[in-house]
């Protein structure tokens, strides 16, 4: 049983440190409190941006707390995949270079698994093989309506 | 396998029977605020069992049924929500029949690598994985390869409620509901649906129940 | 004692209400449980966007959550103002034409107290009237610009 | 009144001294994920007491000097953040010069529209709002009507840490610092400075906790 957590646990950091370093251009790794009681220790996100010492997680800003996040999630998903994700607004608080590496790391993750991804940004969009608008007439109903951006000009 | 179609009927903010189609692969949904994107994700949450009324932002679950529909007060009223699957080739195996008493018939001894499920009495071999499943096996499941998941939840005058889960149309428990799910990677404490604000809650939370995810992934 | 607090519930809910329409277009007021003891209450928003019915604060979406919440800031505000307001990415859930409501009212109420406004939300950056544009080289220390953007062309 | 200035001396992400200016009106800060933002607003509730150092999100106070600073470890460190503010004319009357012994000469009656606070033991009538203070009491004020608040945290090699508040340059309590910010109505449980994630806080907040707040202001 210890051994399934080790391998479990070495697949997800070094899923964790190679989308952690393309995500937010940094090193992290996964750190448990004490290796030889897996049981009773806590896991430890350990990132430092780059050229940054490493930072405690508390002091990490909304966006750099956000990519962490989206980085474990990824490495996660590398090692067991769902069949599908449902993400809504990830990207709240990511600036606009951000919200673009996180589209991409998604494009690329889709071929995977399936991505719904709620978004109001428009990198996320224009990434996205198509969008499904949702609208809702003052006080109608919520109307759903496909886009297929791909195939629109402009 | 991947979500085909999610319908909605008199779900939150949908007043009707809506269809939204889903494809593999990576669809964003978009809209101003308030038109009912979280709500979609609600809506899955909701006919998959993986979450309490909380997780949806109702209070209860009959705040979860449309408001023009319930706001009449005549009658008993329902809202349903039916989550349609794509199977693909190599998973056909992984749908487990109940039988009569409720039990699923391979849970002595299958493999953990989700490949070769014995199904309904044969005696499988581990290398099913291509091997085509009996029609009569297979007959709960369309021929093009769907399974369906549906919870209706009715709310009488008196504001008294029951929930029911049907796989294939067939009812079926919430366990049985989460061990097929379970087959396919699909679990309530899953990582795999982030609502919204909820981004950052794996950095604040506790280390240990950060170790617990990948106990339960091992 | 009672009657200070009815005097500054009665001028709180009366600029609710009057912001909260401009805001987001809907209907809103403050309501007691119990008005003939409100020292044993609690104190609720009550909020229906325009066409629907009142809606319980649970059920909202992110972006009506925030109106209502940046509704009762600007409403205590108005009765009883603190010079400076400092608000960190507010309209994070805001869709592009609720960020550009949003701004026109933070412009509106700055006549009477200084507004710091962090956000990435360029309808926000453009109502303001000076920007400060903070950066960080790669290692480097926090830098701090100044941006006059209503003197700059584009 | 509005902040005309913080300067921020080995504080969190900014290394050296650093000037921020600001003007009345509206400004937005902004900038990368990372660069500084928020920090700037932490340097605000830090230098005016206003919130613990979790609410900065740091684990400690130490955690709060930049990390190339105290990362030597040779000696002592110090983080330091002044606010300078600017007085309208009006309001030269609600600084409060402390007595020797730290008590405040107006507490004793005082109106509670924070006009015509009685200065330095004069008799003070409630009419002091545009009378011009005696030199002498206003002396700490610089003649620009500005008036500034410094926090020093020092931390030793060893881990240890002091905090020292000043008005004016005079050290003081923060007892003092919050009795003299309440004047100008600024106060730690006020709602006018929002955190990045917590504009919603007032919707999920406890609704007794939401009638506080009109409690405190009437
Ligand atoms: N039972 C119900 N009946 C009718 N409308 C409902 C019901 N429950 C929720 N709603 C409405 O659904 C709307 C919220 O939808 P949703 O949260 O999906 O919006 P959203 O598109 O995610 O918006 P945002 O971008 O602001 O997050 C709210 O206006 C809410 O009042
Ligand atoms: N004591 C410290 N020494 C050096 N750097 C620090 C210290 N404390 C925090 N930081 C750094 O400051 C940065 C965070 O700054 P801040 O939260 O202000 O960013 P931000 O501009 O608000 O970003 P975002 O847009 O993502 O919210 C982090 O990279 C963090 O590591
Ligand atoms: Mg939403
Ligand atoms: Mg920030």
């Amino acid at each position: 049983r210890q051994r399934a957590f080790k391998e479990a646990f070495d697949a997800v950091n070094s899923n964790f440190e190679a989308i952690f370093a393309q995500l937010s251009d940094g090193d992290g790794h996964l750190q448990l409190d004490d290796p030889n009681d897996p049981f009773a220790s806590g896991l430890n996100l350990v990132a430092h941006p780059k050229g940054k010492p490493v930072r405690r997680l508390a002091s990490m800003s909304g966006g750099e707390k956000s990519l962490t996040a989206l980085s474990f999630i990824f490495a996660l998903q590398r090692y067991r995949p769902s069949p599908f994700y449902a993400f809504d607004e990830v990207d709240m608080f990511l600036d606009g270079a951000n919200v673009e590496r996180l589209a991409r790391m998604i494009k690329h993750q889709a071929q995977q698994a399936q991505f719904i991804v709620v978004s109001l940004r428009r990198p996320m969009i224009e990434s996205a093989d198509r969008t499904i608008g949702v609208t809702q007439a003052r006080g109608a109903y919520t109307q759903v309506l496909g886009l297929d951006l791909q195939t629109q000009s402009g | 396998m991947h979500i085909k179609r999610v319908e909605l009927s008199h779900f939150k903010s949908f007043g009707g029977t809506t269809q939204v189609p889903l494809l593999p692969g990576f669809t964003v949904i978009s809209g101003p605020n308030g038109s009912g994107k979280s709500n979609i994700l609600d809506a899955l949450l909701f006919a998959l069992g993986l979450s309490g009324s909380k997780g949806m932002r109702a209070d209860r679950l009959p705040d979860l049924v449309n408001q023009n529909v319930s706001g009449r007060g005549r009658s008993t009223v329902e809202a349903s929500v039916t989550v349609t699957f794509a199977l693909e080739a190599e998973e056909l195996g992984l749908m487990q029949p109940e039988d009569e008493d409720g039990a699923v018939p391979a849970s002595n001894g299958s493999t953990t690598n989700g490949n070769g499920h014995r199904a309904n009495g044969s005696s499988g071999n581990g290398h099913a994985k291509v091997e085509p499943l009996e029609q009569s096996v297979l007959a709960p499941i369309s021929p093009f390869n769907e399974w369906t998941v549906t919870r209706k939840l009715r709310v009488t005058q008196q504001g008294t409620y029951t929930s029911h889960y049907f796989i294939n149309g067939e009812s079926c428990t919430l366990t049985q509901l989460h061990e097929q799910l379970h087959r396919f990677r699909i679990y309530p404490e899953g990582y795999n649906v982030v609502l919204q604000g909820d981004v950052t809650s794996i950095i604040s939370m506790n280390p240990r129940e950060r170790r617990e995810i990948i106990d339960e992934l091992a």
